[in-house]
């Protein structure tokens, strides 16, 4: 199984649209896809139409060791996709967990037991991750073997990049030494004004080799579609934004192919 | 001094390009104003052209009791503008402080302390939050008497503020009677989709008394201020976003006035 933390900690840059609409395009390309909501605002719950409120099994249970995997994954209405839903608590563990032994680590953990006890298989795992560096995030680096960044070509992105690239190398070299940055993704790109166009290039030039070639365009029916409860594909599936996250499914399914 | 917190924890909502520009612009009409960088991205703090890995006393500094506010605010190119910068150790507060007795209180102490020892006197001063409701926020929170909280006309935004006006309201009972949130604003407002005026006119059918008459329209320029070191009044003074941090710093100062 393919597991990949979706994270940067600027916010409002595109990583809960993009963990549910790359999940239901690579879904749609065939593969068994389980997005799981790591940030306590719950967005990506609501999302996919699930109850934050609600008291069946979340994250936030299986952080406490009280649920698995497998109890806290629901089905949604899109074949192929499931969705492991944050609780209203979430944001309890930052503080809950902080002098637990292995406190990075339990995510991580947790994934290989349910592996271990034959749950469902999954081809690949994407984990939204809240805006900011702190133990939720960090889980999902120590879990994961492969970082997708969202990016939004403006100036206050690249000043983050740094800082991310420093916590990734930190969780590599104490915690999780597969872990690589394998994608960085420009989200809600406006091809329209000259600041887009410089941030891109800028990025292009330091980190060209895993800037994807797909650009995620800015596109209103993205930022409509979670009022309904669905995925771009099952709202609008003739849109811009359904046709780039597919193309950005296919990317990252070619990317395995030719490793 | 009317002390303000800029907070919402859905991201990328304008609360940094509102702090900055507010702020300038209250300057502009006549107010002494400090705004301060309570978010470890340091946005802020770049966005005036400081540097966050500068030796001098920071944020980090006064939170560890080893400055002062006056020790650490600084003077900007505008006239009757300051800045306490952030650091980039700032980060690591949530855990280093997380068992310190009245956690909470430190920046409200600090405050009141620079206050009493006859500090440099401001009107006016905001804090910019990062996007969470971690310890860093509620410091701010509970040494703030109003709450400003910018949002942006997209669905999440109505699914945030139901858990900021709860923290508002636990922080008001346990920590800080004085609190309220005093203005909503509505940011990066995108007159021409269905979607921003549905959600405004949801906004204020239940907030109505406390949204700002005054909407921050998108407007590239304020996009672009920050890679200057600027803020729009230096950058780009007859743009849509100087006119619009005009009129809301108007309505602010009315507001008192006429309390
Ligand atoms: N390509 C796009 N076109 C138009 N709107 C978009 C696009 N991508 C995201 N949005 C909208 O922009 C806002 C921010 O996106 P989103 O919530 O996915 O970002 P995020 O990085 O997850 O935010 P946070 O940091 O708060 O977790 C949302 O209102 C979303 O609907
Ligand atoms: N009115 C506006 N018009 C155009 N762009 C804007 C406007 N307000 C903010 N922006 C841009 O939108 C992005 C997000 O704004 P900003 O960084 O101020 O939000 P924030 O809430 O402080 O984000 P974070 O949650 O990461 O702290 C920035 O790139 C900023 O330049
Ligand atoms: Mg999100
Ligand atoms: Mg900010």
């Amino acid at each position: 199984m393919r597991r990949i933390a979706v994270t940067n900690q600027k916010g409002g840059v595109g990583k809960t649209t993009t963990t549910v609409n790359l999940g239901a395009a690579l879904a749609h390309l065939g593969q068994r896809v389980l997005v799981c909501d790591f940030d306590p605002q719950c967005n990506l719950t609501v999302h996919l139409d699930v109850d934050p409120a609600s008291e069946a099994p979340n994250l936030y249970d299986l952080l406490h060791g009280r649920a698995s995997l497998s109890e806290v994954a629901l089905a949604t209405e899109h074949e192929r996709l499931w969705v492991a839903p944050a609780g209203v608590d979430l944001a309890g563990v930052e503080l809950e967990l902080a002098n637990e032994v292995g406190r990075e680590t339990i995510l991580g953990r947790a994934l290989d037991a349910d592996a271990a006890q034959g749950g469902e298989s999954y081809d690949i795992l994407l984990v939204d991750c809240p805006p900011s560096l702190g133990l939720l995030s960090l889980n999902a680096l120590v879990a994961c073997e492969e970082v997708l960044v969202p990016i939004q070509a403006e100036f206050f992105a690249l000043q983050g990049l740094g800082k991310l690239l420093e916590v990734v190398g930190l969780v590599q070299q104490r915690l999780n030494p597969k872990l690589r940055i394998s994608c960085l993704v420009s989200c809600r790109y406006d091809p329209s004004t000259n600041l887009s166009r410089a941030v891109i290039a800028d990025v292009r030039e330091h980190f060209g080799e895993i800037l994807a070639e797909t650009v995620i365009r800015r596109n209103v029916k993205l930022a409509e579609a979670p009022s309904h409860g669905k995925t771009i594909f099952a709202y609008a599936p003739d849109s811009r934004g359904a046709q780039d996250y597919l193309s950005l499914a296919r990317e990252l399914l070619g990317a395995v192919a030719g490793a």
